[in-house]
């Protein structure tokens, strides 16, 4: 399903080159479920960005579904982000000025969804995460997990084939924790592929594959029993 | 050195009322080292943020420092929050159009410091935080743990006599983890009030003391021995 050779992505700052990536090679096929892990600054979110064609690597190559990146067309790029792809980002990256349910609606208006069928699956998706009573809040009027949850309701809203969340448990306690990831195997177990950042080991423990950062290569990849 | 009594916190919306405090009461006495807990929502920030003189209650009094807050002037909670009270928030609050550094030396500002000074004191935090080599990144060429990490030294630059840390070690991975807490502790040590809301059980026990959340109210207050 995705395949990284040898990605590198640099940074110019001055006369200091930084090494964001430094020699990535990764295959993910269909259907799995990984765990990225690693220190702070080992380049988890870079290659997370990357993966999801937000970003373009320095060097090395990319393949998604089949077709290389950086050959594909931006309209085809922009399709496979808003339809196949589902974002959590580490910063949740809301639009403040809209609501929660607003927020979720956002890429059914991609889909081409009517109004009326956007509204109740965007309600659906939000109620899923426990934030029926929270729909028409602003980012600003929700506590961090709660926006956190509205950033995961927006990533699941379109069925994607692909999951990508970057610390999608950061903000919440134990008990939403257990329910997100809960969520997140069913998706698996229907066919969705699952790579999700996390620094926590009861969170990974979740996935089949543990795949370690080091400053900004890849230094441990390993399949786990799940329990 | 603070107190609240029966503080609420109401939001109207609509026609619904929103209780994200329902009755708080709490004492915290100079020199401890409190974790605040409890799920997503359960009025954990809100609190954080009256505490931190950054939101007014409804209805009910907090004191601190023998005062109380309501009837303290503008320019008198101005002092306090920035030379008395260190506060990591929750989702950093960073200016983006600084560097680091420029962000930790803020407080400096304020606190009417030099220069020379304020560059030094600045950037001994940053490097204290393992952030070396980024001091003159800006938030955007930073990742979510080094951001975090900025938000924490800002905190500490002032030598605050109040810390107040809302999931500071959200993004952060174990080992930057700990040091964090060892960092807090030693504060601690030498005498400022460290209060930190987390939702990992692993940093709650480095603190003294456990307060739980639920709803808007304090369901558990308990001091706990320390390893
Ligand atoms: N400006 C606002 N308007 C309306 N409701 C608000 C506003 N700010 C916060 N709330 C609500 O108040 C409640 C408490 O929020 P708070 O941010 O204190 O929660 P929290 O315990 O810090 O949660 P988390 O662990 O998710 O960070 C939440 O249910 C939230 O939706
Ligand atoms: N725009 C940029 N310019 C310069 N350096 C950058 C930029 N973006 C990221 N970096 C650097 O690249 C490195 C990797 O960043 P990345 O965000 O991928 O780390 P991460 O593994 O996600 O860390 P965390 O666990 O803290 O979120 C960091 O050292 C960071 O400072
Ligand atoms: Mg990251
Ligand atoms: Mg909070």
């Amino acid at each position: 399903m995705l395949e990284m050779r040898n990605l590198e992505k640099l940074y110019q700052m001055g006369d200091v080159e930084v090494r964001a990536l430094d020699g990535v090679s990764l295959t993910i096929a269909e259907g799995e479920m990984v765990a990225i892990m690693g220190p702070s600054g080992s380049g988890k979110s870079t290659m997370m960005n990357i993966i999801g064609c937000l970003d373009q690597p320095t060097r090395g190559t990319y393949h998604i579904f089949g077709q290389e990146v950086s050959r594909i067309s931006e309209r085809e790029q922009a399709r496979l982000r808003n339809r196949e792809i589902g974002f959590v980002f580490q910063s949740f990256n809301l639009l403040p000025k809209l609501t929660a349910l607003q927020n979720v609606e956002l890429p059914l208006i991609y889909a081409g969804a009517g109004a009326k069928e956007r509204y109740e699956t965007a309600r659906q998706t939000l109620i899923q995460m426990g934030l029926e009573q929270r729909i028409h809040h602003r980012p600003k009027e929700l506590s961090g997990g709660q926006q956190q949850r509205v950033a995961i309701a927006r990533a699941l809203v379109n069925k994607p084939s692909l999951l990508l969340a970057d610390e999608p448990t950061g903000n919440l306690d134990s008990h939403s924790s257990v329910e997100i990831m809960a969520i997140f195997q069913q998706l698996n177990r229907q066919g969705i592929t699952v790579i999700l950042v996390t620094h926590e080991n009861d969170i990974a423990a979740y996935t089949k594959r543990i795949v370690r950062f080091l400053d900004g290569k890849v230094v441990v990849d390993q399949k786990i029993e799940q329990n």
